[in-house]
């Protein structure tokens, strides 16, 4: 791992007697490697580097007894802090019911995270509504129900086909006017370059007017993560982002990227298929999961 | 060697990146470009930028291999098994599978062997009808190899050409799973001889490293053949597939440009080696 191809380094190096610059970059080149591995963006690595490479080079490292540790422990709290704060709560809206739409790519777990997200704010006492806005893969609105019932929470549905933006909409009219105080919006996964369906994301929040859009990002994503959350934050404006599948074994560096181009909170992380499998994200854990 | 002017560090850096950023991986971006630097020493002086990216895309082609068709057995059924893991596009990468068969004229049976995520085997059937191919399903909850048996069943009693099996995604961590995917392999190699006769593992073009660690427990769980590399109409290369290729020797054989039936395409390594440098 990282750490004990540090201190070999450092051991190598030190052999010759006081630690240069030079040597601080050799250091470095390791903790690059780490976290191109770890799937963090090419440019966001880059930018990184030269971030800790100040204080790297300062007297904590080159005075130190053990210079491989210590770099850690720079690498390590840089990384930690651009993970952001542990901002694990949705943002309500002064006037009900609250609003929350979650966008994504294909595939990343946007219907299973709505399901869970409703169990999750359901358990906080709270009273929410999905919405079944992706009227165009084959069964997801059918998906939702399932789920729904799964976390007894109602589903506002119409039929395949219908426009997706007018669901929404009907969606939140629904909520209000049965009191519920939270609306899940769940939309169909899109590319970030599809400029009609991407224009319709923009309509549906310009109608329904969410205190949150979150962007569902498989943890297991690589180089594309900087494009996908730049664009969806360029075009949509995101408040914050969930990370699925974390239960595997990808490092997850794409959590470092989407931070890195979006400036937005990684919120919360999806570990597993259950309804139950959402948890509140920890910049800490994340920093040294991605170090490896 | 005065003309060296293109091929200096700041050359190597690019290509270096462009690679990268392909997610092509830190090690196989390595190996290409080791490989390039000793062509690179061997060329004619005066070959320029040009000549560099040709012998890395011919690197890459190398990397690559030779184009591997989809396996078919000359008699009977042909068994396709499609696993992965979770959101990559398996259920629609059957579906469009399924009509591409059928264009060709051929009976095609889809079994519904996801007995676990909601709506999965509607999703499946909803597939079917697009593609004119029998769906065997049970219930939501029931047994995988209990629905390959019964469509290797029905491809042998209606004559099918073709039997495809989805099957449920998975993390390759979950061993309970893989488990569950060796044995729904059993049941289908016990009921067709020579079945499966291709195992297909469906990839995002937008996985990065960790596509690598999937290939190889897959491989070791079921014998992987071939890959649906899926996704590739957005902005992500799929570059992993080399050290996939390279390591594991598995070979991509289809790749999805989007969500539509028709959107399945022959891998052709060298319309990729291409992308790659676009
Ligand atoms: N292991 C694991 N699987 C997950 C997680 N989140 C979602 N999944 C699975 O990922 C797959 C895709 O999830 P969906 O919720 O259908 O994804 P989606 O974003 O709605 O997909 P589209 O609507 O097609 O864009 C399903 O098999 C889910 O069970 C997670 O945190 N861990
Ligand atoms: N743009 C694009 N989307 C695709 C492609 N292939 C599949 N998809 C989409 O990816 C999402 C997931 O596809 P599924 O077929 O449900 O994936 P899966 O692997 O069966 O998912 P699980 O069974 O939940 O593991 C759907 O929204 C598909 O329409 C492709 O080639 N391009
Ligand atoms: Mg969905
Ligand atoms: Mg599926």
């Amino acid at each position: 791992n990282l750490t004990a191809r540090l201190q070999e380094t450092f051991r190598r190096l030190r052999g010759k007697g006081k630690l240069s610059e030079r040597d601080v970059d050799e250091a470095l080149r390791e903790v690059r490697i780490a976290l191109l591995e770890a799937d963090v963006n090419f440019k966001v690595v880059r930018d990184f580097i030269a971030r800790v490479r100040e204080r790297a080079c300062g007297q904590e490292v080159m005075a130190s007894l053990t210079p491989g540790q210590q770099v850690i422990k720079i690498v390590n709290s840089e990384l930690t802090e651009l993970m952001g704060g542990r901002e694990s709560k949705i943002q309500y809206s002064p006037k009900p019911p609250t609003v929350i739409m979650l966008v994504g790519l294909q595939g990343s777990g946007k219907t299973t995270t709505a399901a869970k997200l409703a169990n999750l704010l359901k358990r906080q006492g709270k009273h929410p509504l999905l919405v079944a806005s992706d009227t165009r893969r084959p069964a997801a609105i059918r998906q939702l129900q399932v789920l729904g019932e799964k976390v007894g929470v109602d589903v506002v549905a119409t039929r395949e086909g219908d426009d997706a933006v007018r669901v929404a909409k009907q969606g939140v009219a629904r909520a209000a006017a049965i009191g519920r105080d939270v609306v899940i919006i769940d939309t169909a996964g899109r590319l970030h370059i599809d400029d009609e369906l991407m224009d319709e994301l923009a309509r549906m929040k310009g109608e329904v007017n969410p205190s949150e859009v979150l962007l569902v990002v498989d943890a297991m994503t690589g180089q594309d993560a900087v494009n996908v959350a730049g664009t969806f934050n360029e075009r949509l404006g995101l408040s914050g982002i969930i990370l699925t599948k974390l239960d595997g074994d990808a490092r997850g560096g794409a959590a470092l990227s989407a931070r890195a181009v979006t400036g937005r909170p990684i919120k919360f992380v999806g570990v597993g298929e259950k309804v139950e499998s959402l948890e509140p994200f920890h910049p800490d854990r994340m920093a040294s999961r991605i170090l490896g | 060697l005065g003309r060296k002017v293109a091929l200096d560090d700041e050359f190597f850096e690019e290509l270096e990146a462009i690679l990268l950023q392909a997610d092509v991986g830190v090690k196989a971006t390595a190996r290409l470009l080791r490989g390039l630097e000793a062509r690179a020493a061997g060329a004619r002086p005066g070959g320029g930028a040009n000549d560099l990216i040709n012998h890395l895309k011919e690197e890459v082609l190398e990397m690559l291999g030779p184009r591997e068709p989809l396996r078919k057995t000359p008699s009977g059924a042909t068994v396709i098994m499609v696993v992965g893991v979770n959101g990559t596009g398996k259920t629609t990468t059957v579906g469009k599978l399924g009509y591409r068969f059928r264009r060709e004229g051929s009976k095609v049976i889809l079994g519904a062997s996801d007995t676990f995520r909601a709506a999965a085997i509607e999703q499946l059937e909803i597939w079917g009808e697009r593609a004119g191919a029998d769906v065997i399903r049970h219930e939501e909850g029931g047994d995988p190899g209990a629905v390959a048996y019964d469509a290797c069943q029905a491809a042998k009693a209606r004559r099918a050409d073709y039997v495809i099996l989805d099957t449920a995604g998975r993390l390759h961590t979950r061993v309970n799973l893989m488990e569950e995917l060796k044995k729904v392999r059993r049941v289908v190699e016990r009921e067709i001889p020579g079945a499966p006769h291709e195992v297909l593992l469906v990839l995002d073009a937008t996985s990065g490293q960790n596509a690598i660690a999937q290939a190889r427990t897959f491989k070791d769980a079921v014998e992987v053949t071939g890959i649906a590399l899926t996704k590739l109409d957005g902005t992500a290369k799929g570059g992993v597939v080399l050290a996939i290729r390279e390591e594991l020797g598995i070979p991509v054989k289809l790749v999805g440009i989007g969500e539509g039936l028709e959107d399945l395409r022959d891998f052709d390594p060298v319309e990729f080696a291409e992308a790659l440098f676009a």
